[in-house]
């Protein structure tokens, strides 16, 4: 073999035209087929499993079962003389830093899910001094602007915004508190954006359409600042300090985003301002990261559109085989508005951890048993009464939003 | 787990991370 493998000669031939032709023919069949779009009579993206023979196994696993029962196991309460050593062979395994943990005392981890959701010391997170920071720990998967609203998730495969993220459609308005003014978020016409390396999905895939979703206000008190966003302040921007104190952090967030609160109870129309374009960024988070999301700007979360669907590892593997990978699985989509425009941060789940957490809604609830119903559709809930200088929730950069739990 | 962030943005908004970069809460992720 050695002998045949170094000293046979190797001789080229000229391949016959017509084999070249159907060579790219082949091609160009398998990437039309790729990118074929199925759409119901509403003219809405129909969302199915795509990809190679590995992902149709995993459909057939009854992932949201195992992922409750991963959740469950990794809630049981460990001995308190086994966790040091349980908690120091994981940060080991998966490269977590226990110097920044708070508490720092490990014995105080009941389990392993309370110490995958555990949390950072004072400062151990600079902010940075920009409009966009990052909301998590984690890797960049993919970012770039959104055409023919379609998403890149890798290279060649997208997803269309509109799946993403939902559309209203015109006549159905969300339900919304009476006293107050309808919140309008922007919907962009066309829908689809990125992924990783190319796989594109829908921004009505990503944050839901209204017409297959139904809402319900959600009056939640709003969160006192986090440590991680208390930027502004008074000292900061002294016409602060004529306003009543219920109503500084709202006034923060109004003065971080650059506009009056008065001015700021509506969103663009429905589609991007002139010399505006949108954007998108996805951040993966490995097991072993901090699991807490924060906020990544000064905005106002109008509403969340609660998507129930599989749950389907994340992983860069899986995103580079399983196309429409985020409107396929469980996610919420937290839509509003920043001083830019439109602005939403969609949380989405995994095998691992299908629970997300959203620290002003606490009506939410992810990953629960029961029959999920048909992918696309979704729950809504509206946060205008959270706020009523700002029309939602109010938030501040890098301020604790939520965040993932095991199972 | 992933988060997806999706905004509307001057068309002069720039991304200061490079695709794989790891990042962490708080880092600059881009700016106008």
């Amino acid at each position: 073999l050695l002998n045949a493998w170094t000293e046979t000669p190797v001789k080229w031939y000229p391949i016959p035209i017509a084999v070249g032709a159907l060579v790219l023919v082949a091609i160009q069949y398998r990437k039309k087929a790729r990118k074929e779009v199925h759409v119901d009579a509403d003219g809405n993206e129909i969302i199915r499993l795509k990809g190679p023979w590995q992902v149709h196994v995993l459909g057939a696993l009854p992932l949201r079962n195992m992922s409750r029962l991963w959740g469950y196991v990794n809630s049981l309460e460990l001995p308190v003389w086994f966790r040091p050593y349980g908690f120091r062979i994981y940060a080991a395994a998966f490269g977590c830093n226990l110097d920044e943990i708070e508490p720092a005392d490990l014995k105080s981890y009941p389990s392993l899910g309370a110490f995958f959701y555990r949390r950072l010391k004072d400062g151990a997170r600079p902010v940075a001094d920009a409009v966009l920071v990052s909301p998590a720990d984690g890797k960049i998967l993919h970012f770039g602007t959104i055409k023919d609203l379609r998403v890149e998730q890798v290279k060649g495969i997208t997803y269309s915004l509109d799946a993403l993220l939902g559309v209203e459609r015109p006549g159905t308005p969300p339900p919304v508190p009476a006293h107050m003014p309808a919140p309008s978020i922007p919907v962009v016409d066309d829908h689809e954006f990125a992924n990783v390396n190319g796989i594109e999905y829908t921004l009505d895939q990503l944050i839901g359409a209204s017409s297959s979703g139904t809402s319900t206000p959600v009056s939640d008190t709003p969160p006192a600042p986090k440590k991680f966003g208390e930027r502004i302040d008074a000292s900061v921007v002294p016409e602060l300090a004529d306003v009543p104190e219920a109503l500084r952090h709202d006034a923060s967030v109004a003065a971080e985003m650059g506009v009056r609160p008065a001015l700021t109870r509506s969103t663009s129309g429905t589609t991007v301002k002139p010399g505006h374009s949108l954007f998108f960024s996805v951040i993966y988070l490995a097991p072993g990261d901090y699991h807490r999301f924060h906020s990544p700007t000064a905005w106002v979360v109008e509403k969340r559109r609660h998507f129930v669907g599989e749950l389907f590892s994340v992983s860069p593997y899986i995103a580079k085989r399983l196309e429409n990978l985020f409107v396929l699985n469980e996610r919420v989509a937290l839509l509003g508005r920043w001083k830019y425009g439109f602005f939403g941060m969609v949380p989405v789940g995994a095998t691992n951890v299908g629970s997300i957490k959203v620290n002003f809604d606490q009506a939410l609830r992810t990953n629960v048993r029961g029959r999920p119903p048909p992918l696309g559709t979704y729950t809504e809930a509206v946060y205008s009464a959270a706020s009523t200088l700002l029309n939602g929730q109010p938030l501040m950069a890098a301020q604790e939003m939520g965040g993932f739990c095991l199972g | 787990s992933t988060i997806v962030l999706v905004f509307e943005a001057p068309n002069d908004f720039e991304f200061a991370v490079e695709a794989g970069q790891k990042v962490r809460v708080g880092q600059k992720l881009g700016d106008v």
